[in-house]
């Protein structure tokens, strides 16, 4: 999960729109979130 | 509980006033910096109102179980 | 527009209808996730509705200048 710490926010947005995961902004709240739903679309 | 809540405004309670969330959940999310109840609707918004990324947030935050996040 | 827009719900409207954020604005901010206009509130409640954090906040994400996002 660490490797997507070093994406920017908006480089997160674009993977979550690439694998067509629904969200909202990135931002603090957020980030480990979806952080989490890349990861667990990945695996 | 929620009638309660939602019979005023909700300015300054902490989290624990939430309906479906306790002392021992309204804790947790204290800590982790959402000691307002306010900050917890907040979350839903800016989740774009996705009941289940709301019900995971609250999950990974405080250990909400599906009841509780739904209350 | 303030007016207006507070004088009903603010269902699904888009970003661009908040007093403050035009159509270039309102761009950025879809760009940005945060296409409903609900979403901007919500981003004030969880920043615990800090003004120089939210007016930070908006600023990085679509460029909104200090009139801009005190309105």
């Amino acid at each position: 999960m660490d490797d997507y710490a070093v994406l920017s926010d908006t480089e997160l947005a674009a993977v979550l729109r690439q694998y067509n995961i629904p969200h909202g902004p990135v931002v603090g709240s957020t980030r480990k979130l979806y952080e989490k739903k890349i990861f667990e679309y990945e695996t | 509980k929620a009638r309660d809540f939602l019979a005023e405004p909700m300015g300054e309670k902490p989290a624990g006033s939430l309906a479906g969330i306790g002392e021992v959940l309204g804790k947790k999310l204290e800590e982790r910096g959402s000691d307002k109840a306010y900050v917890v609707p907040g979350q839903f918004l800016v989740l774009k109102e996705d009941k289940d990324l709301f019900r995971e947030w609250l999950k990974d935050t405080c250990g909400a179980n599906a009841k509780q996040s739904c209350d």
